[in-house]
């Protein structure tokens, strides 16, 4: 619909630079490596119509087309991490041994509409 | 203390019950720095790709690795025997495991900080052995030989090579029985030579070694698996 002002691409979904400091949360004195990292999130509009880097479900197309017919009644698609990628972290236990554990989905590499 | 209740929340999802407190840290092992690197420098693409329950360097399951410090004793102050070099009581407390993670490898890692060399004749010049111990032993009381079970001899001559066993088994017959006496290791010399009489005195100085454990959390792998 004509009157809808198009929405500036900067505030689109997608993810936005979020580096994790372990030193910040005071775990430095266990944590071997790394020291922090970029963990990453998402933020931005979901606005109709929703373009193919959005990275869209079928539904939440559906979604827009909804909320741009009723704004109030019915809320834009969440912009939520589509894609993850995980870390190795190096630290002291307990009892002073040294582990090296793997953990899933710990930074985001894309985000999409849902 | 709002704090704290999101830290103990944050660590528990990260797997861990409390926050480490380490108090005589010990240097990292390199092979966990290699495997920490090579995992690090991989393209993000390739990580989300790669299993991350699987331990390729060792080609085993799992996505946790602890390198245990031995915390056994020598049984005998000094050299115990002419041609027995040292007689050690190894002990890894393997009950930092948490009960949902299953272990998949155990390999003990013998090293020598010493770099000589002594080249004999006949090649062999050291002589090891190693028994899973099933009773406790004092400090300077020799194991009795009928409580102990042998489990790798072999000779050696370099003593700047680390050696590696394989130990999964044992590992694994530790966490089922709930009952790990450690280990004991022997080193003796094949030979009265003068050369390696000197060494056999020193090499309790300069032995080093190290249990890794690779364990596999049902937790986190299972539902990852689950979405792939």
């Amino acid at each position: 619909n004509a009157h809808h002002a198009p929405v500036t691409p900067s505030n689109l979904c997608k993810p936005r630079r979020l580096y994790i400091s372990f030193s910040d949360v005071g775990w430095e004195n266990w944590i071997i490596a790394p020291q922090g990292y970029m963990a990453n999130y998402c933020l931005g509009e979901c606005p109709f119509p929703l373009t193919a880097e959005l990275n869209s479900t079928n539904h939440a197309i559906l979604q827009t087309v909804v909320h741009s017919l009723d704004p109030e009644g019915t809320p834009q698609p969440c912009c939520v991490p589509v894609r993850l990628s995980p870390i190795s972290i190096l630290y002291y236990d307990n009892s002073d041994n040294v582990v090296l554990r793997h953990y899933e989905d710990m930074v985001v590499d894309e985000c999409g509409c849902r | 203390m709002e704090l704290s209740l999101q830290e103990s929340l944050l660590l528990k999802s990260l797997g861990l019950s409390t926050k480490p407190s380490p108090k005589s840290p010990i240097p990292v092992p390199p092979v966990l720095w290699r495997i920490f690197q090579r995992r690090k420098t991989l393209p993000s693409a390739n990580k989300a790709l790669a299993d991350g329950c699987r331990v390729e360097e060792f080609n085993v399951p799992g996505n946790i690795i602890r390198v245990f410090p031995d915390q056994g004793h020598f049984i005998h102050e000094g050299q115990p025997g002419r041609l027995l070099c040292l007689q050690k009581r190894l002990y890894f407390n393997l009950s930092v495991l948490e009960e949902g993670e299953r272990l998949t490898m155990a390999q003990l890692e013998i090293k020598f900080s010493c770099n000589s060399y002594h080249a004999s004749s006949q090649g062999q010049v050291f002589e090891l052995r190693l028994y899973q111990s099933s009773q406790m032993s004092l400090r300077g009381v020799p194991p009795q030989r009928h409580g102990r079970k042998l489990l790798v001899e072999q000779s050696f001559a370099q003593l700047h090579k680390s050696l590696l066993f394989n130990l999964s088994g044992v590992a694994k017959e530790w966490r089922m029985s709930s009952r790990n006496l450690g280990l004991i290791l022997e080193i003796s010399v094949s030979n009265g030579d003068s050369d390696l009489q000197r060494l056999c005195a020193s090499i309790d100085s300069f032995l080093d070694t190290s249990l890794l454990v690779v364990t596999l959390s049902q937790q986190q792998c299972k539902a990852s698996r689950r979405r792939r």
